[in-house]
């Protein structure tokens, strides 16, 4: 599943 | 968050800081690829637009500051303070090869079709790329100085620790970022040759230099 508006990796 | 994932990030710092250091005690910047530091500055720029709409958390907006402060630095001692020793004849990869495909894949193939989310898109992809100036610069003078060789080390070592990040996240989260992964797969490719180079020569106190 990918939450594509909170990318949280740098 | 786990180990790979602090330890990926520390090492992208730490080949950061190894290249500012390099600069500024030797005060030269031969050997460095200005194109590579400016399609990273770009990458970061772009990628991290969401400093502006999205909080996360402390580590995350810290670490992209430091991140944007030492890519900018690094870009302004290649063109700027030591541009003199900036060796530019050597440094000829043509940029246009990596922007036109890029940019056209990160409208392509993305998540959502916004400006937001397509200069992220275009941000992984490049980030994929960006190292290729550098590696031909080297290709083409037959070597480079052992600390350049740290540099890059501690670049593909980042980039091997977040696979390993991912395929934690996806047994553990069922966190999947099929983008950030296949880029992060071809960008860690770019780096094996060279991984072998060091291991065999650079580790054994021999200087890089390709026959």
């Amino acid at each position: 599943s990918m939450d594509s508006t909170k990318h949280d990796e740098l | 968050m786990n180990v790979f994932r602090i330890l990926g990030d520390v090492s992208h710092l730490l080949a950061m800081i190894i290249l500012l250091l390099k600069i500024w005690r030797s005060k030269s910047c031969a050997g460095i690829s200005g194109k590579s530091q400016i399609l990273f500055a770009l990458v970061f720029t772009t990628r991290y637009l969401d400093l502006l709409t999205n909080f996360i958390s402390i580590y995350n907006t810290v670490m992209k500051i430091i991140f944007l402060a030492c890519s900018y630095t690094t870009v302004y001692m290649i063109y700027g303070k030591y541009r003199n020793t900036f060796d530019s004849e050597n440094d000829s990869f043509r940029l246009e090869f990596l922007l036109v495909p890029v940019t056209g894949l990160s409208f392509l193939e993305n998540y959502n079709f916004t400006p937001l989310e397509i200069l992220w898109t275009f941000s992984i992809y490049l980030e994929s790329v960006a190292i290729l100036p550098q590696l031909f610069m080297i290709s083409k003078t037959g070597e480079a100085e052992t600390i350049t060789t740290h540099y890059l080390f501690f670049l593909g070592l980042y980039r091997t620790l977040y696979l390993a990040n991912w395929i934690w996240r996806y047994h553990t989260e069922s966190f999947y970022d099929q983008i950030a992964v296949v880029s992060g797969v071809v960008q860690t490719i770019f780096y094996c040759d060279f991984f072998y180079l060091y291991v065999t020569k650079v580790l054994k106190g021999k200087k890089l230099s390709l026959p």
